[in-house]
């Protein structure tokens, strides 16, 4: 029996608004261990992602807020999703994690290949 | 029948230095997209690894070598693990992937948690 995206992804997502700094993104980073980071507007409406890769290859280039950086075309799953789906769609935008949403399209839970990863990992 | 981890290893493995600059591997990482580099002196040998997050903590610091920033106690996997065994222990370490090397102790490949995502996504 496969699992579905609910059962697998980390609840309580750390998120952050695109006016906050590059620096306070690092920070972040750096205390939490983890490397996706949604990026949420005022009303708690879902506007974009960045990743570890995004802050790295920001490096040298003077950019500053989460904006000049973020992708805005965020690849979701829902919560009832079996993960395999979840697995064929991340290996299809080659993307290391993606936010899970409800019907209403609000941010529920972060699935990543790290997750997937445990699941193999209990196979035998 | 589970994989070993050469059957799921990329090869051909894109390497830097220790006393190469953070801003040359965030171009490394812009280019290719990935989000592990090992790290070799002059002989090959394998001394250290930096990732995407390794360089994203490392913005407002002021560090600018590899060495500043690279994890030397390396968490390796043998050619002939199965893929399952190799998941254990990326959950174990809390990475994201890993260098494979024979038993020579030489840099054959590498396994990621996206590798293994690739392969639940096959399974049905
Ligand atoms: C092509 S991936 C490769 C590097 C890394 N594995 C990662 O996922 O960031 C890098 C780009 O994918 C974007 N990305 C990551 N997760 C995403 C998601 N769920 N939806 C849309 N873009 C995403 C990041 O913002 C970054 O610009
Ligand atoms: C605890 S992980 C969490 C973030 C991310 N998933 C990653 O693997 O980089 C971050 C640290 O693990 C280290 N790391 C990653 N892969 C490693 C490996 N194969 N052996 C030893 N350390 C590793 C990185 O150098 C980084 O300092």
């Amino acid at each position: 029996a496969v699992p579905f995206a609910r059962d697998v992804m980390t609840r309580n997502v750390i998120t952050a608004g695109p006016d906050d700094s590059i620096v306070y993104a690092a920070r972040l980073f750096a205390d939490k261990g983890f490397d996706h980071l949604p990026i949420v507007d005022e009303s708690s409406k879902l506007v974009g992602i960045v990743t570890s890769w995004d802050l790295a290859v920001a490096i040298g280039t003077g950019k500053e807020k989460l904006s000049d950086v973020q992708t805005k075309k965020v690849v979701t799953a829902r919560e009832d999703e079996p993960v395999d789906a979840v697995a064929r769609r991340l290996e299809k935008y080659k993307i290391s994690g993606l936010p899970v949403v409800d019907s209403k399209g609000e941010l529920k839970g972060i699935l990543t290949s790290d997750d997937i990863t445990r699941l193999l990992g209990k196979v035998r």
